[in-house]
């Protein structure tokens, strides 16, 4: 039996919409510790990996391992129907061919429940190895979003390089080019703020705009996003939440 | 010629 109590339907919402436009048939994993997912795009190159701890929960309990097979376009359609200051509560049994979402106003008492239908989804479960990363930059999510959506206009791909101190974002298309370049800081007074970068080895990595922006989506989770990079793997992008992450991992772009 | 690999190029299935 898995019921899955958030406080605000907001938040549900909130981590859906961060991937439902670049994956959309999911398998989430609901487990006694919390619910994981994993998908990779139609292309195969983005990977999204959701982890939601149990603290994230207004209450949680899972007594079995239950896989829920959903199709975030539907999803979202039942999502759209609560209102975000509802509670909403994740119900299913254990050989679920439904999830029921239950969404509760305390204060008008008022009670809305759907059913969602599930889906047999055979997805393979990519393993993650933990990477040693060159450089690890940790940055505003409203900034690099702008960065993001402004050079995309510019050029399918986008160019990061970061050097000792420098932080450098360039665009180079048919109308022209851009370029962005940020030095780490602290800001003392909101810390959400400050630019932090460790850089063990230079990188110069170029990657599809299509797939940034996609991965932007993700900004409404966190006020930052942490950005680790290297030359011989994918780069992870990752949103926290107040217990768990949504990630994701792109493979850069290769010269021939 | 600029290519993009594929994620599984890098991650394999468990």
């Amino acid at each position: 039996m898995l019921e899955a109590k958030f406080e605000e339907a907001s938040l549900f919402k909130r981590i859906i919409d961060g991937f439902k436009d670049c994956v959309q048939l999911v398998n989430f994993q609901c487990k006694e510790d919390g619910i994981i997912a994993q998908a990779v795009d139609d292309s195969r190159v983005l990977l999204v990996s959701l982890e939601i701890g149990i603290e994230a929960f207004q209450n949680y309990r899972c007594d079995h391992p239950v896989t829920l097979g959903i199709d975030l376009t539907s999803l979202s359609k039942i999502l759209r129907c609560g209102n975000n200051t509802d509670n909403l509560t994740l119900i299913a049994d254990d050989t679920p061919d439904s999830v029921l979402l239950l969404f509760e106003d305390t204060k008008k008492d008022r009670i809305a429940e759907y059913s969602l239908k599930l889906m047999d989804i055979d997805a393979e479960f990519l393993k993650i190895e933990d990477l040693a990363y060159d450089c690890t930059l940790k940055m505003p999510s409203p900034e690099f979003s702008k960065i993001v959506r402004d050079l995309s206009q510019l050029s399918d791909s986008i160019n990061i390089m970061i050097t000792k101190e420098t932080i450098k974002f360039v665009a180079d298309g048919d109308i022209g080019s851009g370029s962005v370049i940020l030095k780490p800081f602290v800001n003392m007074d909101k810390p959400q703020e400050s630019i932090n970068l460790n850089m063990d080895q230079p990188v110069d990595l170029t990657f599809g705009s299509k797939y940034l922006l996609d991965i932007v989506k993700g900004s409404a989770l966190s006020d930052n996003v942490g950005v680790r990079l290297s030359s011989e793997a994918p780069a992870l992008f990752q949103f926290d939440l107040k217990s768990g992450y949504l990630q994701f991992f792109l493979a850069p772009k290769f010269n021939d | 010629m600029v290519g993009q690999p594929t994620i599984s190029r890098f991650f394999k299935p468990v």
